[in-house]
């Protein structure tokens, strides 16, 4: 038996909103210190992955580990017919063939109850290493969303070069070229505003990345509203935006290199 | 040309 409850649906709907045009469908992880999920895009150049403890949710319980199969479009339509102050509880007994989702109105009086089908996935699982990055950039998530959209109007490539000195996001395409430099604060306080940059560094370092799959990350940012971007010689980089006090999302996005 | 190497070839399959 499984049953989680969250007491506004808003947040569940953004976990998913920031999932599901990478991921069409996923596996998701019950045990008894949370949910997680671990999922490829069809190239299997770009991997999502969610951790959500137990201690965030309201009510938590989950009797034996299960994973559940669903298909992230369905989960998202559904969650579209709660408010979203509404309390969303999640729950699924033993060897069950749906999800069951329901919403309650913050005055208590209007109750809502939908069934997700369950699915079998049979996904390639891949063990993500801890890594010790070379860089790490943390700056604001909306920041980084407004540095996608604008990169995009000119090219389909963005190089990402973290330095002591800061960040420097850099595009061309046919129509020309275009950089945008966000200079590394050495504190973020309220002084320096939400939107400053901090760059933690060892090496400089240096990735070309597609952009259509940052625009997807972007999708995460009103999760949270700090991202962080951890960068390492020869090996994917790491988005994560934390989801207040009880996870996060992490996304992981295969360099581009020159054949 | 550019092109990308799939996640498993940097971190190992479960």
């Amino acid at each position: 038996m499984i049953e989680a409850v969250l007491p506004q649906a808003s947040l569940l709907k953004k976990i998913i909103e920031a999932i599901k045009e990478l991921v069409s469908e996923a596996n998701f992880d019950f045990s008894e210190t949370g949910i997680r999920l671990q999922a490829m895009d069809k190239s299997h150049i770009a991997l999502s992955f969610l951790h959500l403890r137990n201690d965030g949710f309201s009510e938590y319980r989950c009797d034996r580990s299960q994973t559940l199969g669903i298909n992230l479009e369905s989960f998202s339509k559904v969650l579209k017919c709660a408010a979203n102050d509404d309390q969303v509880q999640i729950k699924a007994t033993d060897k069950a063939e749906s999800l069951s989702i329901s919403f309650e109105s913050t005055a208590k009086d209007r109750v809502s109850e939908f069934n997700v089908k369950l699915m079998d996935i049979d996904i390639d699982s891949v063990d993500v290493p801890d890594m010790d990055y070379q860089a790490t950039v943390n700056m604001s998530s909306q920041e980084f969303a407004r540095i996608v959209r604008d990169m995009m109007t000119i090219g389909e490539a963005i190089t990402i070069d973290a330095t002591k000195q800061g960040v420097k996001f850099s595009t061309s395409g046919d129509a020309g070229e275009g950089n945008i430099l966000l200079r590394h604060r050495k504190t973020i306080d309220e002084e320096d505003g939400p939107s400053s940059t901090s760059v933690e560094i060892n090496e400089p370092v240096s990735h070309s990345l597609a952009l259509k799959f940052l625009a997807n990350f972007a999708k995460a940012a009103p999760l949270a509203d700090r991202v962080s971007i951890n960068l390492i010689e020869d090996a994917p980089v790491m988005f994560e935006f934390k989801i207040s006090d009880m996870g996060h999302i992490r996304f992981y996005l295969a360099p581009q290199i020159e054949e | 040309r550019n092109c990308q190497r799939q996640i498993v070839e940097y971190f190992g399959e479960v």
